[in-house]
């Protein structure tokens, strides 16, 4: 079995200072084992 | 072969030698000749599977992207009655152990796929059919959800197969290197998706900055001549900050499915399709694959904006149980021979509300068969 997530999430404004825009980023990689509850991305807020 | 050669010479000179006795010799080896013949014969299998997994993980480890090779097994599984053999095994998997058995039963499971029974809610014994343990809870405590507010989190226990930003035109997600489905034959043609024409992103994307515009290779016979699924009259594009995550659930993990987000869910669609396996030999052998297989999406918004969530099942575990729907059945016998049937859709009271779901929340389970 499988499941998709499909979401809209935080985006840059503007592509200078990135570090500090609160753009959302996957915190994970192709292949890696996560747990339920577990984070997938994050972003800053703004 | 060498054994078969033998049994045949065995049984030769026993008829030579004539005699009812000896012949009947000769046939009493036949049965475990067969065996031993049929368990070599999966023994190599087995190894050559094994040997073939290695290959891909040594190939991943350097890498190297799988590529889609449709074969002859995909073309077999499309013949096979898939939905007919998974209800039998949910059936079969429904058959209660008696008392002893169960925790022997359940420890072989595990030990073969890798899980782990310390975090089962209740003492082995209480799980009266495998069908049962197989969607079991969790000891409290066992799945902290991450506390962080600006955080999405995984949904189930899994594998991450893709992640990513859709941008391309159509929003297609990638199933394996040389072919990609489209999200919105993955949560129907009347999904909420943010999508908007293609020209008007141009028009967006020109006071941001400097893009190429995709030249179309397509000429108008060739349009003309496809067939009407490709004609698209008005092209589209995703919206900005539109992202996508694949979970890939292994039959040993935790098979409850759980909210990333605090969410209001407007829209339940049921796509009844087929049932092929969803490992990842069949991604890279099946088309369409997710497009395909039976699958239940739920529909929504968050405070960031749209959230959808496809649970689409397999041979294995055919049946999606969502616990903000009871009377939802899936994996029912099917009386069409189409598989291509509109979705059964439903939305959800109050309308514009909806159900409302705090993260962590319990929304779904897969079931097996």
């Amino acid at each position: 079995s499988t499941v998709v997530l499909v979401f809209q999430a935080p985006i840059s404004k503007s592509p200078k200072d990135k570090a500090l825009s609160p753009e959302f980023r996957f915190c994970i990689r192709r292949g890696d084992r996560i747990q339920m509850g577990q984070a997938l991305g994050r972003w800053r807020d703004s | 072969t060498s054994f078969l050669q033998k049994l045949q010479i065995t049984q030769a000179r026993a008829s030579i030698n004539g005699g009812s006795s000896s012949s009947s010799q000769g046939n009493s080896f036949l049965v475990p000749g067969a065996t031993v013949a049929t368990i070599a014969m999966l023994g190599v299998l087995h190894a050559r599977r094994l040997y073939d997994d290695k290959k891909v993980e040594e190939a991943k480890e350097k890498g190297i992207e799988l590529e889609f090779q449709p074969d002859a097994k995909a073309t077999f599984l499309r013949l096979l009655p898939l939905r007919s053999i998974s209800r039998l095994w949910g059936f079969l998997t429904s058959v209660e152990f008696p008392l002893w058995l169960r925790p022997h039963v359940y420890r072989a499971w595990a030990r073969a796929f890798h899980s782990n029974l310390e975090e089962a809610a209740m003492p082995l014994e209480e799980y009266a059919s495998l069908r049962q343990f197989f969607v079991r809870t969790l000891k409290e405590g066992s799945r902290p959800i991450d506390s962080d507010s600006c955080c999405l989190v995984s949904p189930v226990d899994g594998t991450i197969l893709r992640f990513g930003e859709l941008k391309e035109a159509g929003a297609m997600i990638e199933q394996v290197k040389g072919f990609s489905y489209s999200v919105s034959s993955l949560l129907g043609a009347s999904s909420f998706l943010p999508m908007i024409a293609a020209d008007d992103m141009q028009e967006e994307s020109n006071g941001q900055e400097n893009t190429q515009r995709d030249e179309s290779k397509k000429s108008w016979w060739t349009i003309s001549l496809a067939s009407p699924k490709v004609r698209d009259p008005v092209p589209t594009r995703p919206m900005k900050g539109l992202f996508y995550c694949v979970i890939y659930l292994k039959p040993g993990d935790y098979h409850r499915v759980h909210s990333p987000v605090k969410w209001n869910v407007l829209v339940r669609r049921h796509f009844s399709g087929r049932l092929f396996p969803l490992n990842e030999r069949a991604t890279k052998t099946i088309r369409n694959l997710y497009v395909e297989n039976e699958r239940v999406v739920l529909e929504g918004q968050w405070q960031e904006g749209f959230m959808a969530m496809a649970a689409i099942g397999a041979t294995n575990i055919g049946s999606i149980e969502l616990f903000i729907e009871p009377a939802l059945r899936t994996n029912r016998p099917r009386k069409k021979l189409l598989h291509s049937e509109p979705p059964e859709e439903r939305e959800y009271e109050p309308k514009g509300i909806g159900v409302m779901l705090k993260k962590g929340d319990e929304v779904a389970a897969f079931n097996m068969g």
